[in-house]
């Protein structure tokens, strides 16, 4: 919950929305 | 051997996309071992990069620090500026996540000064908007402000309305 709580870091959960899909391709 | 690395990455990146983060980790984690090998640093470095992403989303920011620092550090080797940025930036937001708001600060700053350096605004728009953030929880409200409006004014030339 704790954690959660810091996700909601705005500029947090917008990394996190770009790193959904970033993957480094062979 | 060479194609098993590369296909153990391909399977990592699968499962990331997946949702399955435990065993993106595993496949990485053969896809590390082969690149160093081989004592390929790119793909050494690309194996670091998506561990320290799937333990983000596993929850383990620990350890998600520990391998974006070592993709900070490849990055440096190989002077790879881009990667340097990306890294700093990871590593700027994981140590968010883990509360220590000094290190985040150190991080987005050291990303924010490559992505001045590349004329890279998007990436400058965000570490100023991070380092407002981190300074707030800091209760550094001045630097808070500083970024805060540095953000604002990439925001506007940038015409990022959100």
């Amino acid at each position: 919950v704790q954690r959660m709580n810091f996700i909601q870091v705005d500029s947090v959960q917008r990394w996190m929305d770009d790193l959904t899909l970033m993957t480094e391709c062979e | 051997r060479a194609a098993q690395g590369r296909a153990y990455g391909n399977l990592g990146n699968t499962h990331y996309l997946l949702g399955n983060f435990r065993k993106a980790v595993m496949s990485h984690e053969q896809r590390l071992l082969i690149a160093r090998e081989f004592g390929d640093r790119s793909a050494e470095r690309r194996a670091y990069s998506n561990l320290g992403n799937a333990f983000i989303f596993l929850g383990e920011f620990e350890m998600a620090a520990e391998y974006y620092k070592r993709t900070l550090q490849l990055a440096r080797q190989l002077k790879d500026r881009a990667v340097e940025a990306q890294s700093c930036y990871s590593l700027g937001n994981t140590y968010t996540l883990l509360q220590d708001y000094e290190k985040a600060i150190d991080y987005h700053l050291k990303h924010l000064v490559i992505a001045q350096e590349l004329n890279d605004r998007v990436g400058e728009g965000r570490a100023c908007w991070s380092l407002g953030n981190a300074y707030t929880a800091l209760g550094n409200h001045d630097q808070a402000v500083h970024f805060a409006e540095k953000h604002l004014d990439i925001s506007r030339e940038l015409g990022d309305r959100n």
